[in-house]
């Protein structure tokens, strides 16, 4: 564990915890996208499955991984329900057009040619991270058909790509200080999502500096 | 699974 990882960590649960207080707060789940959070579940779920395999208490770093791995999983079911459920009247699904199934036959077929070995849980290991590569898509269109992003909203999306951008340092430190070698596919797919959001960033900053709401062109 | 070192990040 080093202090990007931490960092990165931290920001992941302040993300999910942006997301819920806005929902609960306004009461609404508008510029939300269903697609993305959904993407987010089985992103976890399938990575997760060594749940039911590790002892919790086996180190004190799978301990904190177990805890937040339930986490992240509890979370996002907790998600799904508010905006399938009790706040589904402001669910924007008109602009929640995403073609996921796309997103997730994609990162199927990827996740058959490309995996570290031949098993089954290591291909679904890398369908997890090619799913996770690009399940911010859906979430980043709607906000760019809607177009003016509410604060918090904003916030939530910041918070993941520095998540993304953080595991990253994360691994430059592990590759020089632990000899770290052979993690090409998460690599590969962490930077690729994290150039996702390069845009967005761009935008995010330049409405902080005005001090004014972030609006996409 | 046999994750080895490889799956110890989130």
């Amino acid at each position: 564990m080093n202090i990007f990882r931490l960092a990165a960590d931290v920001l992941h649960v302040v993300s999910i915890f942006l997301l819920l207080l806005k929902i609960k707060t306004s009461h609404s789940c508008a510029g939300i996208s269903l697609k993305t959070q959904f993407l987010y579940m089985i992103v976890f779920s399938t990575r997760y499955l060594d749940l039911f395999f590790t002892k919790p208490w086996h180190s004190a770093l799978t301990f904190y991984n177990t805890i937040m791995k339930i986490l992240f999983l509890s979370s996002s079911a907790y998600t799904i329900y508010l905006i399938r459920n009790r706040y589904k009247h402001t669910y924007d699904k008109v602009h929640d057009t995403f073609r996921i199934h796309y997103l997730i036959a994609g990162s199927a077929v990827l996740a058959l040619v490309f995996h570290i070995r031949l098993t089954p849980f290591e291909i679904i290991w890398a369908f997890s991270v090619f799913l996770e590569a690009v399940a911010i898509m859906p979430q980043l269109l709607l906000l760019q058909e809607t177009g003016q992003v509410e604060n918090i909203t904003s916030h939530y999306i910041f918070c993941l790509g520095s998540y993304r951008a953080l595991y990253i340092c994360n691994w430059i430190w592990r590759y020089f200080m632990e000899h770290r070698r052979n993690q090409w596919l998460a690599w590969a797919c962490g930077t690729v999502q994290t150039l996702l959001y390069a845009d967005f960033f761009y935008y995010y900053i330049l409405s902080q500096r005005q001090g004014k709401k972030l609006r996409l062109p | 699974p046999s994750v080895g070192d490889n799956k110890d990040e989130l």
